[in-house]
């Protein structure tokens, strides 16, 4: 493994201890969006039902295991628990899921790398979450007081893509079987959606102001 | 292979 890949996978571990520490210990999920986390919770277990098939590594199945759980659970929390559920900005995350969902499981069905059960999914789950961060930042948009770990939760998401594609160049030059173009593609695009986000995150820690997007 | 590398990501 390398270091970029190493730092992607924890800077997406991050994003996922900020938002937890955020329901679980501030009970509170103000400004995060419903509709991006049941869709992860969705990429998770269509990417990982490789977990029943292979074993890459400890590392792999341990990880694999930790964004599965962590992505149900934040799901629970925010339609089940009786004081987390109540901060949710339920009027503002309006985005609808088979806006998303439907074309990527059409595009799956016509652009994967083989035509099987697991590798539709697979290419499904890759296009999904690329596009998964949508209704949460149409949500941050609508959002007057973004807090600053949601702010640093998407923050966090946004680099783990960075990263990944670091790791990508990395691998093509050191690894000439390793072309993914499917994933090449959805990451470079997942990464674009984060730009906008990203300048706005950075002048307001430059500036040293609240983080605002423009509607 | 090729195949093993796309699952070893996550």
């Amino acid at each position: 493994m390398n270091v970029f890949r190493l730092a992607g996978d924890m800077t997406h571990l991050l994003s996922v201890v900020v938002l937890l520490l955020k329901i679980h210990t501030i009970k509170s999920c103000a400004g995060i969006s419903l509709k991006t986390q049941e869709l992860y919770a969705v990429v998770f277990a269509a990417r990982y039902l490789d977990l029943f098939v292979h074993f890459v590594s400890l590392y792999n199945t341990v990880m694999k295991l930790v964004f599965l759980a962590s992505s149900f659970s934040i799901v629970w929390y925010m339609k089940r628990h009786k004081i987390v559920r109540r901060t949710y900005d339920k009027d503002h995350d309006t985005f609808r899921h088979y806006v998303l969902v439907l074309p990527c499981l059409l595009l799956a069905l016509l652009i994967n790398e083989k035509f099987t059960f697991r590798e539709v999914m697979w290419a499904f789950s890759i296009y999904l979450e690329a596009v998964a961060i949508f209704p949460q930042l149409v949500l941050l948009q609508r959002t007057r007081n973004i807090d600053n770990l949601t702010g640093q939760y998407v923050f966090f998401l946004g680099a783990y893509r960075v990263l990944y594609i670091l790791n990508w160049i990395y691998r093509y030059f050191t690894e000439p079987h390793f072309v993914h173009w499917i994933s090449w593609v959805a990451g470079i695009v997942q990464t674009l959606l984060y730009a906008d986000f990203f300048y706005y995150y950075i002048m307001s820690w430059k500036n040293n102001v609240k983080l605002e997007l423009p509607a | 292979d090729s195949e093993d590398a796309k699952h070893d990501e996550l």
